[in-house]
This record gives C-alpha cells, structure tokens and sequence, in this order.
C-alpha cells in the first residue's frame, strides 16, 4: 500500500487537507476579484445600485461552501452510476476522481456539473467497464463533446495516478478472516448480513474526508466497529493480541513478537475509533444552501448576469 | 525537463521517442498518446499504461518516470531500453548459453511474479515486449493490455495476447481466466528462446489451436474438467500429448528440471499450470549453469 | 512478503458467492481458482 500512488499522492494529514483546500479557494477567489475589478473598469456606467448588488452577490465561494458542494455531486455521482446499473467499484471510483479533482481546482474553475460525465465516463474506462462516448452520451442525455471536453483536464488533475483501492475488497477480506479467526465462534449467516451492511456504511464513508487520512482495510474495520462492536473488537483482540498475554492464534508467546502485535493493536484501534467518528459525521447539505452557491459561482463568473 | 531527439517508433496510439532527461542527462523514450482521431476519448490503452505503471517499481517492469502534458498530447516518459529479446532470438549471430536463457527467463518470471501480486495481468508476453536494458536488465513492456486481476464475477475478453503466445483457454473464448494467460506467455517464450525460432506459429485463430494441441497433445475432460463445455471444442482435431522422449528430441539442450519447467508454464489446464512463485522455485533455477549475471549478457 | 497477516485455510471459507461461482462449469474451464479471489481480498485487507 505505501507503493500505491493513493498513500503516495492521495493521503493527508487533516492539516495538510485543511491548507490545501484554502490555498486553492484563494487562488480561485484572487482570480474571481480580479475579473470583477476588470470588469468594473470595463464599464465606468455602472450606479451605485449596481456596484452594491456586485459587492453582494459576484463574490467568491467560500471553502465551506466548496466542500459542501463538492460533496454533494459526488453523493449524485455515486447514485447516478447506480441508477446507471454500473459496478459498485465504478461508482466509487467516479467519487474518488471527482472528489481528488477539487483537490486541485476549485469549483470557480470549472463548476462540478460541467466535470460530472466526464468524471463518471472516465472512471468505466479506468475500471475496464468501457462505454462508447456516443451511448454514454445518450444515457445521461449529455453530448460526446461536452464529456470529452474536459477529460485531459481531469487526467492531468489526477496527477496521472488512477489506480483506486476501494474499502470493498478489504470487507471481502475480512469476512473471510473473521471466519478463520473467530472460528466456530460467530454466526456465518449473520456474518452475511453485516456483510451488506457495512458495505453501505463504506459507500456513505467514501464521501468523507476519512478516505485520505486512513488506509482503506482501516476504514473497512471502522464500518465493521460500527455495525458490530462486540465482534469486531472480539476479533482485534485475538488477531492483534491487543489483551495482555492472550495466547496468539499460531500458539507460539515470542514476547518479542507478542509485544509488536499488542502495539500494534493498541494503536490500530485507537485509529480505527478515530476512523469510525469520522465516517460516523452527517455531512448533508440543504438543497437551497446548495443552489445559493450555484448561484454565488454563477454571478461571480458572469458579473453582467448580476 | 526532457527532449524529443529522434522517433524510433509509430504504433496505432502513439509515437516514441528517444530524448534526455536535461536535469539528469538520463536517456528516456517518449511515447506520445495521439489524442486526435479518438471519437472515445484518451485511448484505453494508455490509460491502462498509466494506471498500472504507476503502480509498480520493479526492476524487471520498465519504469514510468514521468507523465505530462504538452501541445494537448499525453507523454509517457518511460526508461530508454534499446533492445528486446526478439532481436536477441532473430539474430543468429548473436550466440547465446543456456545460462544465457535461464537469466532472460528468470528476470522475466521475477516480473511477472511483482505484476501478479499486485493482481495486475500483463496479458501481452511476448519476447519483443520484454526489453533489455544496457545494464543487461530484462523488463516487462508494454502494459497497453493490462487489467487488474478483476471482480470474481467480472467478464474479461478472451480477445488478448498476441496469438503465438495466446493460452489455450483464451484460444477457446475464456471470460475468467486468471494470471494463468500470462505464465502460458512465458513457457511458449521460453521454448522459444531454447529452439530460437517460434515454437507454436499459429496462421490465424483456427490454426493456433491445431499447432498448440498438435505439438502438446489435445485436452480432454480427465486432465481438464469441463473443457467440452467451450463451445468451439468439439470442432477440433484430437493429438496425443508428446511423450518425455519426443520433447528431449524437441529441445535437444533442456535438462530434465528445464523440461519440468517448461512443461510446467505449458500445461493445458490452468488449474494446475505452474503459477510464477511455483517456477521461480523450481529445480532449475539452482541446478547448474548458474543464470549469467545480466551485465554479462549478449 | 515478509508476514502475511493471515493464513489462507484450505478447508475453504463460507462464502456462498464465490462458492456458487466455483461450481459453474464455464468458471471451471476458464481456470477460475477461488483461492486467487480469497488470497486477493485478504491481501486489500492486510495491506
């Protein structure tokens, strides 16, 4: 995993996110009040009405307010691809891609709706489930130009990098693990059921902040402590020997060994309840707030609409 | 950062070229994606390129230094290696050891075993992809039809590998084959590479599943279970399997452990076809010759 | 790979899934081996 280009280019510290999402709203925000100085000298006409209403309306978004708009089209992205019958990996990936994108635009660059095809169409070719530009286009009632417009653009804010390790191959794993380690000890069926479950619980964790400060097996074991505390502390113990002296699963108690797993599961729960506040957080945007940004990025980008 | 000094090559999506790397004064090749002409976009097979590329640092898988854009083309800028194993094999001057080939082999399965377990499939082997570097290094290329290994329910085409090297489940329309494809890749090319001239030189579709059964014997149900359930198999002409004594007459200078091998990546059923870390332990990699140290090779 | 952090049983796990698939004669002809499903799910999840 420290060799994939996601730990090497896509994984932050809170901070670093923090800063990275403020130096690229400045940035769009110095560009945004540059075009509106321009556009102000460009027409010396203007009341003062105007220029009050431009004041008030053509001004920049704020982080907040990117994040959450942000936010909000990659739940779309990943519920168009389910209407769309496409893979839950295809899905993922398109919310991952959109979501890195405005980790290197901003949405007064180019606003999500016009990165939305084009993020959704790119993300079949990368996970190998190829739809021709012109059904693609039909599908989404959009055209092959508007999709392929912007596709280098979104290559190229990808850093090149496209491989994705989704949370979802890690819960297969670990269903399959708890199996061997909590053998005879847990309910195969009811194993199914949470199965399902926190494969819902990921594709909700997919929308957060959690996918770049934690690994995906991490997040995978914070769904599975959500949904089922018992078993899935049950199973750490034994697995990472977190209990003081706890005879390790291959018998043997090499105290030097012994004492790396107790560290280490000592220290991969406290991430994992770390993980599982994180992915635990609503992060829902009123559909009005929502359409106020639209139209804060419209007016900012088109000062003579306002 | 880098020049475009010569081009080397033309293929159906890209150019190469042969440049340098100023800041390090390194010899790169850069493959420049057309992107004009596409009606879908960027081209699937660069993506793949790039997706996997950047996955892997091996010494045995060409590296992917850099990737930019320029003039609105996409550019690969890859590690320059000058030759391939096909005009190693095609050039009869060039004289060449079986510790010679035991090296070429080994560096080959090493890479192909650093793929697999990053569950990427190569699915094009074949000896004008497996570049040599000046230092003597072999390196997969050329990852234009890479996949992950996939979901378990997922269909992958069987329309991949360059025929001569094409496995027989794929030659019989497979849509969920496994790393197998490629191991099947690797004992053609190490046949190949011990008779220098192509070993299974089908003319088309058809004729590669008469050559390969002709020369290794035609599959049944008992050594592969279900076989007669591919659509196309009932069509096909039935071949004895060759017998040990036949295959040391083929490959006059194999040893016995070499023969294993081979027999091994070339066995029909991909059940039990011998997976990379099978061949990579295998008897023949320890008995003498020792495998020539890469900077000494032709 | 130094440590695996786990063990593949070859007793086989429950998984009705990939056991389904398994048993498909068109899987069993085209080589699919659920070992290699299992060892790559267990592989995303100890990495």
């Amino acid at each position: 995993y420290r060799h994939s280009s996601q730990y090497r280019l896509w994984s932050f510290t809170p901070e670093q996110l923090n800063q990275r999402r403020i130096d690229i709203n400045a940035r769009a925000a110095l560009r945004t009040d540059q075009n509106l100085k321009e556009f102000k000298e460009a027409h010396k006409e203007l009341t003062d009405e105007e220029l009050t209403a431009l004041e008030l309306k053509a001004v920049p978004v704020t982080v907040e307010e990117e994040y959450m708009l942000v936010n909000y089209y990659a739940k779309m992205i990943i519920s168009f691809a389910g209407k769309m019958n496409l893979p839950t990996e295809v899905a993922a990936t398109a919310a991952s891609f959109l979501r890195r994108f405005y980790l290197v635009n901003s949405v007064m660059d180019i606003v999500p709706k016009e990165i939305f095809y084009t993020t959704l169409f790119f993300a079949c070719k990368s996970e190998n489930y190829f739809i021709g530009v012109e059904s693609f286009a039909k599908k989404t009632k959009s055209t092959p130009e508007s999709i392929l417009k912007h596709e280098f653009k979104l290559l190229e804010s990808l850093q090149f990098t496209l491989m994705n390790h989704h949370p979802y191959k890690a819960l297969h794993g670990f269903f399959l693990d708890i199996q061997t380690v909590l053998q005879g000890k847990v309910d195969l069926k009811y194993m199914g059921q949470v199965y399902n479950n926190c494969k819902k619980t990921i594709t909700d964790a997919l929308l957060t902040d959690a996918v770049y400060f934690f690994t995906p097996p991490q997040i995978t074991l914070a769904a599975l402590l959500r949904e089922d505390e018992a078993l899935t502390s049950k199973y750490l113990e034994l697995k990472f020997n977190i209990i003081k002296d706890a005879p390790n699963e291959d018998g043997n108690s090499d105290p030097i060994i012994d004492s790396q797993k107790r560290l280490n599961g000592r220290k991969l729960l406290e991430i994992i309840r770390n993980c599982k506040e994180i992915i635990s957080r609503k992060n829902s945007t009123k559909q009005e707030e929502l359409s106020r940004i639209a139209a804060k990025i419209h007016f900012s980008q088109n000062p003579q609409s306002v | 950062e880098y020049s475009k000094e010569k081009k080397v090559g033309e293929g159906t999506y890209a150019v190469v070229y042969v440049g340098t790397k100023y800041s390090t004064n390194r010899k790169v090749a850069i493959k420049e994606i057309k992107t004009s002409g596409f009606k879908d976009g960027l081209d699937m097979s660069a993506i793949r390129e790039v997706k996997y590329l950047q996955e892997m640092n091996h010494v045995n898988v060409i590296e992917l230094i850099d990737v930019f854009m320029a003039q609105n083309n996409l550019n690969l800028v890859l590690e320059f290696l000058p030759a391939d194993l096909e005009m190693i094999i095609k050039d009869s001057s060039i004289l060449f050891t079986n510790a010679d080939i035991k090296s070429w082999l080994l560096m080959t399965l090493r890479g192909v075993h650093h793929c697999h377990r990053n569950f990427i499939l190569h699915r094009d082997l074949k000896p004008n992809n497996l570049l040599l570097a000046p230092d003597g290094q072999l390196k997969l290329a050329d990852f234009g039809l890479a996949r992950n290994m996939g979901s378990p329910q997922e269909i992958l085409t069987s329309n991949v590998v360059t025929r001569w090297y094409r496995a027989p489940e794929l030659l019989f329309g497979a849509k969920h084959y496994t790393g197998a494809i490629d191991m099947w890749s690797v004992g053609v090319i190490f046949a190949e590479l011990m008779l220098r001239i192509p070993y299974l030189p089908g003319k088309d579709d058809i004729d590669q599943i008469d050559v390969t059964f002709r020369a290794l014997g035609t599959p049944t149900d008992r050594d592969w279970p279900e076989i007669s359930t591919f659509s196309t198999y009932n069509k096909i002409q039935f071949y004895p399997p060759p017998s040990r004594d036949e295959l040391r007459r083929r490959f006059a200078a194999a040893t016995e452990n070499a023969l294993d091998l081979m027999c091994g990546m070339l066995t029909m059923n991909p059940h039990k076809r011998w997976d990379p870390t099978k061949c990579l332990t295998s008897e023949f990699f320890v008995e003498l010759p020792e495998p020539t140290v890469p900077e000494e090779l032709p | 790979d130094i440590h695996k952090r786990y063990t593949l049983t070859d007793s086989g796990y429950f998984d009705p899934f990939i056991k389904e698939l398994e048993a498909k004669k068109e899987y069993i002809a085209s080589g699919f081996r659920a070992d290699y499903v299992y060892d790559r799910m267990l592989t995303e999840a100890f990495m």
